[in-house]
């Protein structure tokens, strides 16, 4: 169960804010996933009390778009923190779907592969495994198949520790890289923070999702769990 | 093996120390329903007085919506976002799956801290833990009587770091951001967020 609130010492009209919090949480909360499993107690609620003297903030005021992109901002950081700490998890994983048609197909794909118990095994076996993460593409429970061309798709791994060579392209328009330099693969692997890059080359929408990976740890936390 | 590289989550995401949005006051009790002992149930409380605060939250769309999220869902409702300045959570038992109890279970809670504002439909309340069991109502209760009969509000970095540990269940380590902002005209605001959450992740929150 994912529980949050935050809090801020602004006077924003409840409106605005119930507006700002559900962008926030499109963007946010509602893009991390441990297992795929959905609660039936998730809630994430906002108090603004107004305390800071200022003019209050609507729907209509010059402040309303940045406030509402900080909340986003922070809501990503608060997010990513529950995933950082899955049941087991050793790896923390961002899945960037760039180039689709519309938000709402790159975050479906985003979703589709990190919830994919073989893409996130992969990962735990450090395994660069472009052929899982393709699949999960392939099965994504998109409205339509716009948003995919097979002979545009390119799927990488991007080193996170800002060391070269960045990309590692497992996929270009398509086909996949047989020559992997494995070495560079095992490196990237290896660290704690990974990063998918998926180019659906179809549009200019992308969206972010973070996962963590699947190790045994998981299944013994929740294999003993009595209810 | 492969997991081997212990990372000391707890020194690299807790803060030490933060700086708090004015006009909020936070408590924290063990009341026994964690078996552990532990910190398990907390209230936020907006004190400020210059301004009728504005609530808002988004919740599970999961069928089976536990009774503080039914609960929630309605105070907003009839609330209109306005005036709710209590946040009640308890960690240890989700009271999901509850039917009509787990909902006058839910009322009480809410119903409680009501009175100790001496307001109608101005606090939300949150649990989380094991699905399918009562609230220990009486510990809560307690809980909630002791919270505010001996005032263990604060706003101190402890007190806040304490509420993030209370609603905590599988989690290893407590979730608490805090950030200032400056608004183009000058004026500092803060954002402060907690969060928990390890297990039964993929929220799809409306």
């Amino acid at each position: 169960t994912l529980l949050g609130f935050i809090v801020t010492d602004l006077p924003i009209q409840s409106q605005a804010l119930q507006k700002m919090l559900r962008f926030s949480t499109e963007r946010s909360f509602n893009c991390i996933s441990v297992d795929g499993d959905m609660s039936t107690n998730d809630t994430i609620c906002m108090i603004a009390n107004g305390a800071v003297e200022t003019p209050e903030i609507t729907e209509t005021s010059s402040d309303y778009e940045q406030v509402k992109l900080q909340v986003t901002e922070f809501g990503k950081r608060l997010a990513q923190l529950v995933v950082r700490d899955g049941e087991g998890a050793t790896k923390f994983v961002t899945v960037n779907v760039k180039n689709a048609l519309n938000f709402a197909d790159a975050k479906i794909i985003a979703e589709s592969i990190s919830n994919s118990m073989l893409v996130k095994t992969a990962l735990y076996g450090k395994d660069a495994n472009w052929g899982r993460i393709l699949c999960a593409i392939g099965y994504a429970k998109l409205g339509d198949l716009s948003s995919l061309d097979v002979d545009k798709i390119n799927v990488s791994f991007i080193a996170t520790d800002n060391s070269e060579p960045r990309e590692l392209k497992l996929v270009v328009n398509g086909v996949p890289q047989l020559e992997i330099d494995e070495e560079r693969a095992s490196e990237i692997l290896a660290l704690t923070d990974l990063e998918v890059l998926v180019d659906l080359g179809t549009g200019s929408e992308e969206a972010q999702f973070w996962t963590c990976d699947l190790s045994h740890e998981y299944v013994t936390i929740n294999g003993d769990y009595r209810s | 093996q492969q997991g081997s590289k212990v990372i000391d989550k707890y020194s690299l995401y807790v803060p030490k120390t933060g700086t708090f949005p004015k006009g909020f006051k936070v408590a924290s009790a063990a009341t026994g329903v964690k078996k552990n002992g532990n910190l398990d149930l907390g209230i936020i409380l907006n004190t400020n007085q210059s301004y009728p605060s504005s609530a808002a939250a988004v919740f599970t769309t999961n069928k089976f919506k536990a009774a503080p999220v039914l609960l929630s869902h309605k105070v907003l409702e009839e609330s209109s976002g306005k005036n709710v300045n209590a946040i009640v959570v308890n960690s240890g038992c989700a009271n999901s799956v509850t039917g009509d109890v787990g909902m006058k279970d839910a009322r009480e809670m809410v119903g409680l801290v009501n009175e100790q504002l001496h307001q109608e439909n101005s606090t939300l309340v949150m649990s989380t833990g094991v699905i399918g069991q009562r609230l220990q109502l009486n510990k809560i209760s307690q809980g909630i009587k002791d919270i505010f009969g001996q005032n263990k509000f604060g706003t101190d970095f402890e007190s806040w770091l304490n509420i993030s540990k209370c609603i905590c269940t599988t989690d290893t380590f407590p979730k608490l951001i805090t950030s200032k902002f400056t608004l183009p005209n000058g004026t500092e605001y803060t954002l402060t967020g907690m969060a928990k959450g390890a297990g039964m992740i993929c929220p799809n929150m409306a």
